[in-house]
């Protein structure tokens, strides 16, 4: 999984 | 940001443009599934919390604030304003069945178990449903207005561009979130039969007809 993703997606 | 992403949001914004300018053009919700538009303004309420905590971009926030703007003004439309024309009679669907489990989903498949981070998978899940509602009135009534089913076409090509921007960032950006490509791709698949009847139907003129 993602590491810290700054969760970009909309 | 790429291609892929960049039509999937002009796709979705262009659905909710669709579905806000036919209720209120019409000043009627017709066939309209109220259920599913409560559904995604969860969606985008829980998903969007970080909307003042975490700035991305100037894109990010705008499509953000318009996306929960149009969702409940939608949902505005339909319960208050134009709420005589609200077809409760076909708007049937139980939604706990599909709260309760996305609930529990989220509690057990997540990245982390903080509360952002659990609402975040929260409304990947339940949106990734959250059309169930309305093509179950479809399929009810038997047939959709065509505004309704292009509303539809944008609303299921978003997310399936959605796992075309997630095929390239995988190999592009080695980044990929099985959570998001899990509802992602259920999201996608629950439109197939639609988009067969949109694609050999509406766009030859005909009535789109569900098989009730």
């Amino acid at each position: 999984p993602a590491e810290e993703d700054p969760k970009d997606e909309l | 940001m790429n291609i892929f992403r960049l039509l999937g949001d002009v796709s979705h914004l262009l659905a909710i443009i669709i579905l806000l300018l036919k209720i209120w053009k019409t000043r009627s919700c017709a066939g309209i599934s109220g259920k599913s538009q409560l559904l995604f303004a969860l969606t985008y309420t829980t998903r969007y919390l970080d909307l003042v905590t975490n700035f991305v971009s100037v894109y990010n926030t705008f499509m953000k604030v318009v996306f929960l703007a149009a969702s409940y003004a939608t949902i505005w439309l339909i319960y208050m304003k134009f709420r005589a024309t609200y077809d409760q009679n076909h708007d049937t669907f139980r939604i706990e069945f599909l709260l309760l489990p996305v609930t529990i989903l989220s509690l057990v498949a997540n990245h982390e178990f903080t509360l952002i981070e659990i609402l975040w998978t929260w409304s990947i899940y339940l949106e990734a449903v959250a059309i169930l509602p309305q093509l179950f009135m479809v399929s009810k009534t038997g047939e959709a207005e065509s505004i309704t089913s292009h509303y539809l076409f944008a609303l299921g090509s978003y997310r399936g561009l959605y796992i075309l921007n997630w095929i390239y960032r995988y190999y592009m950006e080695s980044y990929y979130d099985l959570i998001a490509i899990f509802a992602g791709i259920l999201q996608t698949v629950l439109y197939c039969d639609f988009f067969y009847l949109y694609i050999t139907k509406v766009l030859r003129g005909q009535r789109l007809q569900l098989p009730a």
